[in-house]
């Protein structure tokens, strides 16, 4: 995935059963960013594989004031990226398991 | 520590921690 400057992980070991699953965003290089980022540390937060789209959880982060409006479009694409890796890896494990 | 919390209006919870310093120096 492209090194957006925002890291996107696991905030726990995924079962692959829930839909619902607990990540975890930290800025690893605010040069990246546009506008100014003030440094929180990381936030965890859920996030529904099957509901869910990355643009609105990013959404959400800029009115909480963790980031300035014009990193929307790079938060949503950090999440996606993790989010379109997590679903991989359950695919991948279905398909193994049979 | 410093752990905080901040819940936005739609519902959704943010849980704010230090990032672990064995994060950091993955990279």
């Amino acid at each position: 995935a492209e090194d957006t400057g925002v890291r996107v992980e696991l905030a726990e070991e995924d079962d692959c059963k829930k839909s619902s699953i607990a990540l975890k965003l930290w800025v690893e290089d605010p040069k990246k960013l546009k506008g100014k980022y003030k440094d929180n540390g990381a936030i965890e937060f859920s996030y529904d594989l099957e509901k869910e789209v990355p643009e609105d959880v990013a959404q959400e982060m800029v009115e909480s004031g963790f980031f300035h409006e014009s990193d929307t479009k790079t938060v949503a694409k950090s999440i996606r990226d993790r989010v379109a890796l997590i679903k991989w890896r359950r695919e991948r494990n279905w398909s193994v398991k049979g | 520590s410093s752990i905080s919390q901040v819940v936005h209006s739609a519902g959704r919870r943010f849980i704010v921690s230090p990032v672990p310093e064995s994060r950091l120096q993955e990279k």
